[in-house]
């Protein structure tokens, strides 16, 4: 007797065996949340859920994407003070469900210090990556602006809201062309050499790790909850 | 006219049996991050109808119960889970996506006849 494997499967949401090279490192917000459920579950506690508390939204499912963007390098430095640009990009295709999304955050790991030695500060911007208007441009570029941030020392994880952002995706999948990233160096032109900005930058790039962290509500589990009068 | 009651020893009653599912067995391990196996359990046993009151049992099992001593065509009551709880799983997917989702009615907290 074989045991119906696709059963298994579909009953979590997958078409087939997941095959990873490697196990992705767990987020300790994932973390706690599951370490929540399981001591609720051990003291016989019956949480909601399709609420997360750790998060303040309700949902069932909690996904982090891991980004499957790339590095720009333009052939001319766009402003003297750019330090990189990058496409982030998040498959949103795994996401059957028929879900609502109720959460979107954007985290951008930046290293620990990395970009230590670059000077005062640096700037941040997030934009949605230009729809492509016609046939043969491949090189994105930024469109609507999403964050303008500045960053004046190193300081752990920045979060980005992206709430609209993913939902819209999640709605019209092929309006997902990525974000685009670029990170700006303010620095003092006469005390420090543009070429001076090429290392830091290089290290800046290694370190940089980005990912989305989405939370969704399947209504076919989580039936809104009845109100009483 | 009295029902005979049919004889079932104790240990044949109808009661939650432990089942542990491991995922390593299965080869699961390698893409489900976290339990790496749970205690699911089932519920095996009988439902003999001069039991039915006693085991955890519905009001609809006591009537089948009494059907089926009355007529054998009408299937015995049967051993069923009454409470279940769930269980959230951490795994990770084709794409790399780490995902956590909550399972509801995973694990047989308590068996009963129905």
């Amino acid at each position: 007797f074989q045991f119906p494997r696709y059963v298994f499967l579909q009953f979590l949401g997958l078409d087939k065996v997941p095959s990873p090279q490697k196990l992705q490192p767990v987020p300790s917000i994932l973390k706690k949340v599951l370490q929540d459920r399981e001591v609720a579950a051990a003291t016989g506690a019956s949480p909601d859920l399709c609420y997360v508390r750790e998060l303040g939204v309700r949902g069932n499912v909690l996904r982090l994407l891991p980004d499957q963007g790339f590095f720009l390098y333009p052939k001319k430095r766009p402003h003297a003070s750019s330090c990189l640009q990058k496409v982030l990009y998040f498959n949103l295709s795994a996401i059957k469900e028929q879900g609502q999304v109720t959460m979107a955050r954007l985290s951008l790991d930046l290293g620990p210090s990395s970009y230590s030695h670059l000077g005062p500060e640096l700037e941040l911007a997030l934009s949605l990556v230009q729809e492509p208007r016609g046939w043969g441009r491949s090189t994105p570029r930024p469109g609507k602006v999403l964050a303008l941030q500045s960053v004046p020392w190193p300081q752990g994880v920045l979060n980005f809201n992206l709430l609209e952002v993913a939902a819209d995706w999640t709605r019209n999948p092929q309006k997902n062309s990525g974000l685009f990233l670029e990170i700006l160096v303010k620095e003092d032109r006469d005390s420090r050499e543009s070429s001076q900005l090429e290392d830091p930058c290089a290290r800046l790039r290694r370190s940089l790790h980005a990912s989305l962290l989405l939370v969704t509500l399947d209504p076919e589990q989580c039936r809104p909850s009845w109100k009483r009068r | 006219a009295a029902v005979p009651a049919p004889q079932a020893s104790c240990k044949h009653l109808c009661h939650r049996h432990q089942l542990f599912i491991n995922f390593r067995d299965r080869g699961w391990h390698k893409w489900i991050i976290d339990p790496k196996g749970f205690m699911a359990n089932y519920c095996h046993g009988d439902c003999p109808f001069s039991l039915t009151t006693s085991l955890n049992s519905s009001n609809y099992a006591f009537l089948q119960a009494l059907m089926h001593a009355a007529d054998p065509d009408v299937p015995q009551a049967v051993c069923i889970p009454t409470r279940l709880s769930p269980i959230s799983m951490l795994y990770q997917d084709n794409d790399d996506n780490v995902i956590l989702r909550h399972y509801e009615d995973m694990v047989v907290d308590e068996c009963g006849c129905g």
